[in-house]
């Protein structure tokens, strides 16, 4: 087990550093394992974006921290792949260059990984290949209904014209 | 393996039926505030089996079935089918396509079945095991992750780890 | 003590009503004092979006959430003022409606207050009285710029033209 | 009262003199991820006293002290000076403007004055006293806050009302 742990995190380390790298574009960032015992031991995250300096964690902006989460659970993915992913609002936090780099690293996954993403967020709708609106026009009652994006990238309801 | 439909009947804010079908790539689900879409995350979840109302967002796994509006009554069940293809062959089962249902009663009770025939959580488990599909917490990211991810209790990182090796 | 508690706590309570239903455009909400002492009993928040059923405030989702916390500190700040108020990201969960629609409370609160403003989103820039830019132009140095907004709503800087 | 301006020098990620200048309404401060928007706030608020280190993502407070780039080493000092205007004479001093100025080096040590007159952290406090400025909570409103606020707990909500009584 103890050998297992270890191949998977060299493995997740290894992937993290490209992640982090791709969606910063640059900066390092690495995973440590502390104490004796791989079972035990606390596991450390480490980030410096490009440019900056050395900090600890906190001291990371609010978009700085989600990208870099980001970049740790996408790592992870890769390891170890599931399926389907879903992603719920992941992109709130992030700027309009951030979001493009975060699409990308979508993109970059083989058709054959399913995401289900859920956005407030126009760009990131516009990277979707298939769009469903969720709708309450009856208060507290869901439907979904196909949604579209508009030319100004407006999400509007794609409403069947019933043929005469 | 591919995920092809979810089917909802009675789960949180959906009331009525509802399917909602899935291709491969990227799939964007938008909408107002509270108009339901993470009631959907919820619900494909619930049907892998999650155990923990807190994760659910209820205090009891009650909660996750339709409790009325000001127009509507509660109900008294919740449905959620998630249907796979088995393309690949990595499900071990003969199947072309894998259903897995889950409903819950007011009792809290829940069912299960696979492809209409009923099982125990385990069997769902067990057919999906290995799969890569099930509680992989790193396969649902939402925003709470990011302080979960990066904390200084390094507790959650751990789980993430030792759920993929 | 308990009586200046008392009376904050009725002030807040019948503000936090008011905020609520203007900020969901109907609904209800209270807060409620639990046990015999006014000093010592837990705080209880109520809300009930319009046309949904009452649940708890866990069942509710996070654009929701997001908004009644708003109401509540702006029934706060209503009953004690200070002269500024910083905001930061909070309409990071809001759909462009409920963005809406805090714009109009911030825009209801007399010229005497000033809101200091952090976002990412466009809208909420289009509501500003004064618009800063922070740029890391050399990576980790923060420097500050005048912003105006293109016509196509995103933030450009206003570069001083040296006159020849 | 109003405002008037924010000078800082040394602090975080603001190694050069900076000004910002406020006028009432509305001021929205926008700019990519990690540039300092949210710096510009932490030095606000720790011009006005703030104690801990944490509120401000640090461990210690000399880690609001510039630690230097790729391209430029650390400073010593961090410094912040607010600027009031005493419009309404809501202040209890006799000037038309109040400027409350913060630094901190290295060791951890701060230093306070009030135009220009060395004093101490209580000074200043006193001087803003129930003027509505100083550490609100509520006055500072982020993203966190809304767990905060609506948590199960109600530690956080007793506070801010505490503040408020
Ligand atoms: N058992 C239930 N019965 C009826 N309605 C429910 C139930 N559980 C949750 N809801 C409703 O579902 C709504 C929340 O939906 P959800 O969390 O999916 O919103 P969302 O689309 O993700 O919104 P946001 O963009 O704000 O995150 C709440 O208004 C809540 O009242
Ligand atoms: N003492 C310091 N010295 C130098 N840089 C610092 C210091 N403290 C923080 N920083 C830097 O400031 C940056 C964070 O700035 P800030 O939190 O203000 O970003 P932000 O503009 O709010 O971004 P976001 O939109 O992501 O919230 C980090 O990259 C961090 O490295
Ligand atoms: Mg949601
Ligand atoms: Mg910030």
């Amino acid at each position: 087990a103890s050998t297992l742990f270890l191949e998977t995190f060299n493995s997740v380390q290894q992937k993290f550093r490209e992640t982090f790298k791709t969606l910063f574009e640059g900066g390092d960032a690495e995973l440590r394992l502390l104490g004796e015992d791989p079972l035990e031991g606390e596991i450390e995250v480490v980030a410096r974006p490009r440019g900056k300096s050395l900090q600890s964690l906190n001291l990371l902006s609010g978009g700085e921290r989600a990208l870099t989460a980001i970049a740790l659970l996408f790592a992870i993915y890769l390891v170890k792949p599931s399926p389907f992913c879903i992603l719920d609002e992941v992109d709130a936090p992030l700027d309009d260059a951030n979001i493009h780099r975060f699409l990308g690293m979508l993109k970059t996954f083989n058709k054959k990984t399913q995401f289900i993403v859920i956005t407030h967020n126009k760009r990131t709708m516009e990277a979707a290949d298939y769009l469903y609106g969720i709708t309450m026009q009856e208060p507290g009652v869901s439907k979904v209904v196909s949604v579209r994006l508009t030319d100004a990238g407006e999400p509007e309801e794609v409403v069947e014209e019933a043929v005469a | 393996m591919l995920l092809n439909k979810l089917e909802l009947l009675g789960f949180k804010s959906f009331p009525q039926r509802l399917k909602i079908e899935f291709g491969s790539g990227i799939t964007c689900i938008v909408g107002p505030n509270g108009c339901g879409k993470t009631n959907i995350a919820d619900a494909i979840r619930w049907a892998l089996g999650e155990q923990s109302a807190k994760a659910l967002r209820g205090g009891s796994m009650g909660d996750v079935i339709f409790n009325g509006t000001a127009n509507r009554k509660p109900i008294g069940m919740a449905e959620v089918t998630l249907t796979f293809s088995n393309s690949g062959s990595l499900l071990p089962l003969e199947y072309d396509e894998i259903a897995v249902n889950r409903r819950v009663f007011r009792s809290g009770v829940s069912e299960y079945s696979l492809n209409k025939t009923p099982c125990r959580l385990k069997d769902i488990k067990d057919v999906f095991f290995d799969t890569g599909i099930g509680s992989h917490a790193y396969s649902l990211i939402e925003q709470e992750m990011v302080d979960h991810v990066l904390s200084d209790n390094s507790g959650h990182r751990r789980f993430l780890f030792e759920e993929a090796a």
